[in-house]
């Protein structure tokens, strides 16, 4: 079995090397890690698990690469190996991503842009690999189905100093703010998505079509008390049927808050709040607006 | 308070740069100022720009037309342009818009609901569509009004809109709805001062029968 | 001071807060 080892990790650095990753990551897998016969320590296993997760992303093959990052969640809470740890971290992230749970990615890649400590050994973590990081954080929460949670891990981006630097932060911004993104906006976002972000759906929507689909009916829930499904379906530049099976799963889903009118063609959006509580809050802005006011005047010497 | 915090500093540099401009050798430059201020995207205030000096001086200029556009932009609305196309200079765009924005403002002076026909009429927008791009694009998003739009009752419901410059002859108006204000929350103070009393005095009357009551239960005992 | 006046203003417009149909129902 020790030599088969060798032979095996030889071939798969030769298919490496040969830019092979899926052939290299099947070479390091026929490596029995459970063997009865030799004792292998936990970070060797790790680490042929991780490796070969990386491999198989180099590839896209989330599927391939997700069982050995399963394989390495058992091993990976008992290892004190920094570097290891930090990989596996970011295959997750990666996996989440390839896989389309883009708010969970969002929250592995942030937490993985967080990372204080810039040596590993020999390895030297640089700004730019945690400006990678936070990024794809913030590209896949764009991406990720518009609703209250989505809304909570925008709030923690946006308000991150960092996030201020990014080349993405205009988007962001609008996103955070729920305003209505138009095509040219967009189609700049879509430039710097992977394949996997821009891929066709069963119902012939791209992965970034639908995400922008719904922000932007999100959007006009907040600008509107009701639409017509014309008027939505030229706002979001679908067919009316179209954004009314849309608006009708995000209702359903708890996503947003309203209800569908069939016989008047009218989507009714709510508010989260009760009437009565947003008058309540008008007239707390009221209050607010007349204390600042009255600041003013002091300052003023008034 | 927010657009006022942005335009502050806006309206600052223009008085400045209008200061330093007078005379007759002054006049094409704050002609050009009046151009580059009524065009600026984040300035929706004119009144402090209009009260310097060399501004009013424009007046006997052939340049008198800026100082025009400079009060329009400060009081008028779109159609009072339209109605004096003929004596005012031909606007570029984003003075129209602009003009536009500001016509937006005063209508929400004096109606909380805006209906889209009224709307378009002043904004001479000819579909819903059009319309509503602008409100959410040109106003609500420029933060100087918030709303909702409703398709069905095609109105917009102004919630909150920013401030305009004010004519004299507007003063009166606030400081009359201003006292109606005061005097409202008086009564209300005091009525909800009677009610405080009402239902201490209730609440001891209450008491006092509850007592009553239970004082005479313990004598019929006694006697029985 | 122009700057307090539009403040005012725009403070003076904010009442009545809201006046839909569905606000009226409810508070009454």
């Amino acid at each position: 079995e020790e030599q088969v080892l060798v032979i095996r990790e030889k071939l798969a650095e030769l298919y490496e090397s040969e830019r092979e990753w899926s052939k290299a990551a099947q070479m390091l897998s026929g490596i029995d890690l459970d063997s009865g016969i030799r004792m292998l320590d936990d970070t060797y296993k790790l680490s042929k698990c991780v490796q070969i997760a990386r491999l198989y992303l180099e590839d896209d093959d989330a599927a391939s690469a997700e069982a050995f990052i399963n394989k390495a969640s058992f091993l990976v809470s008992n290892s004190q190996h920094e570097v290891l740890n930090l990989q596996y971290k970011v295959c997750y992230a990666r996996i989440l991503d390839l896989k389309r749970k883009f708010l969970e990615a969002a929250l592995r890649y942030y937490d993985i842009s967080q990372i204080e400590k810039r040596q590993y050994g020999d390895e030297e973590i640089d700004e730019e690999a945690l400006e990678q990081a936070l990024t794809a954080a913030v590209t896949c929460t764009i991406l990720a189905a518009a609703g209250p949670q989505r809304s909570r891990v925008l709030a923690t981006l946006y308000k991150d100093e960092r996030c201020s630097k990014l080349k993405i932060y205009p988007i962001l911004q609008k996103v955070y703010l729920e305003r209505i993104l138009r095509k040219p906006e967009i189609d700049a976002f879509a430039e710097e998505l992977k394949p996997h972000q821009k891929a066709l759906l069963p119902d012939n929507f791209t992965v970034l079509g639908r995400a922008m689909i719904e922000h932007n009916l999100l959007s006009a829930s907040k600008l509107y008390t009701n639409i017509s499904f014309e008027e939505l379906g030229t706002l979001l530049g679908i067919p009316p049927q179209k954004a009314e099976k849309i608006a009708s799963r995000m209702i359903y889903e708890d996503r947003m808050r309203g209800s569908i009118d069939q016989v008047e063609a009218v989507i009714h959006f709510e508010d989260d709040t009760e009437e009565l509580q947003q008058w309540d809050q008008q007239i707390f802005g009221l209050c607010q607006a007349l204390n600042d006011i009255l600041d003013c005047m002091s300052c003023k010497g008034i | 308070m927010d657009i006022e915090q942005k335009q502050a500093e806006l309206i600052d540099h223009f008085v400045k740069k209008a200061r330093n401009l007078d005379g007759a050798a002054g006049a094409p430059f704050l002609a050009a100022l009046v151009t580059e201020a009524t065009s600026h995207p984040s300035l929706f205030a004119f009144s402090e720009i209009l009260s310097v000096p060399s501004l009013a001086e424009l007046e006997r200029t052939s340049y008198s037309s800026s100082l025009e556009v400079l009060r329009l932009f400060a009081y008028g609305t779109w159609s009072e342009y339209k109605s004096n196309a003929g004596r005012l200079p031909i606007l570029v765009p984003a003075q129209v818009l602009k003009l536009k924005q500001l016509s937006v403002l005063t209508l929400a002076e004096t109606n909380k609901i805006l209906p889209y026909d009224q709307l378009m009429r002043e904004l001479d927008v000819s579909n819903v569509r059009e319309l509503e791009d602008f409100l959410i694009n040109e106003c609500m998003y420029a933060g100087i009004v918030r709303g909702k739009l409703d398709q069905l009752r095609r109105c917009f419901e102004v919630q909150f809109a920013a401030g305009r410059d004010l004519k004299h002859e507007q003063l009166d108006n606030m400081i009359k709805t201003m006292s109606n204000w005061l005097s409202t929350s008086d009564s209300l103070l005091n009525s909800i001062q009677d009610k405080i009393k009402w239902a201490d005095m209730m609440s001891e009357e209450h008491k006092k029968h509850r007592k009553d009551i239970e004082e005479k239960v313990d004598e019929m005992k006694k006697s029985l | 001071d122009n700057s307090l006046l539009r403040q005012v203003s725009s403070l003076m417009r904010r009442l009545p807060a809201i006046e839909s149909e569905k606000f009226q129902d409810d508070f009454l």
